[in-house]
């Protein structure tokens, strides 16, 4: 679990380039040409993130998508 | 269905996006 929250921030912190503790749309935007998926997909992705649809990705929301990615199922 | 949201598609984006970020930190020195 421990190295699952490392992973996360690791993660969290290659979108978060500025270090702001959140991801805006725009950062997720900037990693269109750093991983192979396009605009749409990073879209997509953002939008499934962002569950409560404020338009900011803080890491637990983060977080919580990458624990539904590795399970396989919604932590709610 | 084009308005679909959530679902097996985002799931797929979202699986494929961090596949992505795990290739990435495994590629990057």
């Amino acid at each position: 679990r421990a190295a699952m929250l490392e992973k996360t921030q690791e993660f969290f912190q290659i979108c978060d380039i500025e270090d702001k503790g959140f991801i805006t749309r725009r950062d997720m935007q900037r990693l269109h040409g750093e991983l192979p998926l396009s605009a749409e997909e990073l879209e997509n992705v953002f939008d499934t993130l962002d569950a409560d649809g404020n338009g900011y990705l803080t890491l637990e929301e983060f977080s919580s998508g990458f624990s539904h990615f590795l399970f396989g199922r919604r932590i709610s | 269905d084009p308005n679909m949201k959530g679902g097996q598609t985002s799931e797929g984006v979202l699986a494929n996006f961090f596949n992505s970020l795990l290739t990435k930190k495994a590629g990057s020195p």
